[in-house]
């Protein structure tokens, strides 16, 4: 395969910050 | 944890101003932010550091609960992010920290600053390496977190030839120089280092700006 890891892990829900910006 | 008091100009616009508060215009001149779009980041501050413990600090679990609508919920980079954000490493994120951290994740910022972030981001066990077992964990780490399988071969495919390609003197860890060149040539690593809320923060958190006594 010629899957980057990088690519992969920056897919983390960990690194959605975008949630601060939203209401709850 | 104390917290002191300030007041601006007129009694109506009297703030309380948490521990490690810092003055807009100190942080913007630092920043990707104008002073307006760090006094919207205020609001937003605000908001998070009291969903939980009410003492005006991000912990973790209003970090948490900001970025998943639970406290409970671990995630290995969203505490690395958090503990990076921990700027003084006191287990939480004061208003200075939260506005410098999150300037590199503007869509301006430098993609060299964006890279450095990442490389600390990546470099689990803090040895200025990322190495190739750390890579490994992380990938694990996505996999259970996204419900996705892969065997452990195909895992170490993927790492194997991440690393042929990123670790260009073969010791079998990168170091932020072949870091920097391989987002060189794949930027898209790089996609979670930018956040497009950042430009608009003042659209985002209208009631604040209009207040804003600040003009940029």
């Amino acid at each position: 395969t010629n899957l980057n890891a990088f690519d992969i892990i920056s897919l983390s829900s960990g690194f959605d910050l975008s949630g601060m910006f939203e209401d709850k | 944890m104390g917290c002191a008091w300030s007041s601006s100009s007129s009694p109506s616009r009297r703030q309380r101003r948490a521990q490690g508060y810092e003055e807009p215009a100190v942080l913007a001149a630092e920043t990707s932010f104008t002073v307006s779009e760090v006094e919207a980041l205020y609001e937003l501050y605000n908001k998070l550091s009291y969903s939980i413990f009410k003492d005006g600090l991000i912990h973790k679990e209003e970090f948490r609960l900001a970025l998943f609508r639970t406290s409970e919920r671990a995630n290995l980079f969203a505490d690395r992010v958090f503990h990076l954000f921990d700027l003084k490493r006191n287990g939480v994120i004061e208003f200075g920290e939260f506005v410098r951290s999150l300037s590199i994740f503007h869509p301006k910022a430098l993609v060299s600053d964006k890279a450095a972030f990442a490389f600390k981001l990546y470099d689990l066990r803090g040895t200025g390496y990322i190495e190739k077992e750390e890579l490994r964990e992380m990938v694990v780490a996505l996999l259970d977190e996204s419900d996705l399988c892969l065997s452990d071969s195909a895992v170490d495919e993927i790492v194997d030839n991440t690393f042929s390609q990123a670790d260009t003197n073969g010791d079998g860890r990168l170091d932020p120089r072949e870091w920097e060149e391989f987002v060189k040539k794949n930027p898209t690593s790089l996609r979670n280092m930018s956040l497009p809320y950042l430009q608009d923060i003042t659209t985002t958190f209208p009631s604040f700006a209009t207040h804003s006594e600040v003009n940029d």
